[in-house]
């Protein structure tokens, strides 16, 4: 259960203060699978920063399953992280210098697992998104899409409670698109809470909740029918 | 006038290696404007860049405007690209330390205009993609679609004579995409041909032709009816 109340963040840009999250309240539910769309530049990226514990807000409460979210340290927000939350980046955030397969199994290595069950692992979720042959290729050797597809498969490997995912088909031709949300849809079944930041349609119309962002503010919040 | 004739590219992996181009015939006359779609993975980016003399290739022959573009030094190529072309890159590439204006601005510091006059002209070029507020901002200050579209302004600002885009609109919702897309078809109507390498059917259907690229050859290469 993630629960904001009356979220408010901005940033300081040289000596201007940009108000970007403006009272947001929203709860998502253990199990739910929403989407959250919105024009460029409306504050989606920001808010599931906030949900991902990666940044803080200036005021109002987060709650994580009735854990208070406030003023943590990195290190205890990176214990959160790595126990509980699986995140797809807008940009990917690969790491350069290592392979496919090695920036697959990072979550794990973070979780002290040994190297070789880690990147067999690592191998079997690559596998997964299609991409087993590309395990020795750096990221600057694999095109957009399977950058995306890398940083989706390190996002699912610790099978985290939620996972939040920011424009995940946004480098997909349609075909691959619908296989990585028929992953999303599969790890939902299976219990996880699954929040998609998306400005494609026909993705958001594959979750069952549209919640919409306009200005920082949430102007609509709506299930969707039959799905 | 862009001609392709057997173009074969390979990367090299490791001790393999990778046939990534395998016989690419494909002539593209001045002023037409064309998508090229298909899957991740298939060669898109890498086709264009051949086009956009980012990249080199292994066998057959490149000709622009009966020129023929093979095995350039880098010098020669860069001169073709910052007076011939414009490239709007996948992953954006804008320089981290820069701000958005200054971003917009670097081709006109390549062909030595004056700081003052090239800084006016870039926040022209911002504001043409709504972003003339953001012009102090550096880019890990933008969202996704704020960075997308720095680079398409920067693309803009020389007039080129060719346009490549590969996924302009792939950070942006509709109504964005939209604007951005009329931007091209503008320059288009000004003469500039126009080659976009998208994965949106919606976007294709606004060109006048669609080249479909699958495992590294054309299996399509169809105009579009009426538009
Ligand atoms: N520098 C490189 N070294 C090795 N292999 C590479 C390199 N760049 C790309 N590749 C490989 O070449 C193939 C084509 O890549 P390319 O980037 O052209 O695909 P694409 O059609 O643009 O895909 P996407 O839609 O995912 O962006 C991919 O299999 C990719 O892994
Ligand atoms: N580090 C930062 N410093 C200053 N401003 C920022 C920073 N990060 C984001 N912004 C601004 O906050 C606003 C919201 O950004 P955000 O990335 O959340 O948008 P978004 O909805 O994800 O957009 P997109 O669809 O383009 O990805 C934008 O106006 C952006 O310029
Ligand atoms: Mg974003
Ligand atoms: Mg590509």
């Amino acid at each position: 259960m993630l629960r904001l109340a009356d979220i408010n963040k901005s940033y300081a840009v040289g000596a201007n203060k940009l108000h970007v999250l403006k009272g947001i309240d929203l709860e998502i539910g253990d199990g739910e699978m929403v989407s959250i769309m919105g024009p460029s530049g409306s504050g989606k990226s920001t808010l599931l920063n906030v949900l991902g514990i990666l940044d803080g807000y200036d005021s109002g409460e987060y709650y994580f399953d009735e854990t208070l979210i406030k003023g943590l340290s990195e290190t205890k927000a990176a214990s959160y992280r790595n126990r509980l939350l699986g995140f797809v980046f807008q940009s990917f955030n690969l790491i350069p210098f290592k392979t496919a397969v090695e920036n697959v199994a990072l979550p794990l290595y973070y979780q002290k697992i040994a190297r070789r069950r880690r990147n067999k692992i690592a191998l079997e979720y690559l596998d997964r998104v299609g991409l087993a042959d590309w395990a020795g290729h750096l990221p600057g050797e694999l095109s957009g899409g399977q950058q995306q597809r890398v940083a989706i498969a390190r996002s699912l490997i610790t099978k985290p409670k939620v996972m939040l995912a920011d424009e995940p088909t946004g480098a997909l031709d349609s075909q691959t698109s619908r296989e990585v949300i028929e992953i999303l849809r599969s790890i939902n079944r299976e219990g996880t809470t699954v929040v998609i930041v998306t400005h494609e349609h026909e993705i958001s119309e594959m979750t069952d909740r549209v919640i919409h962002l306009l200005d920082g503010v949430i102007e609509r919040d709506k299930n969707n029918g039959g799905s």
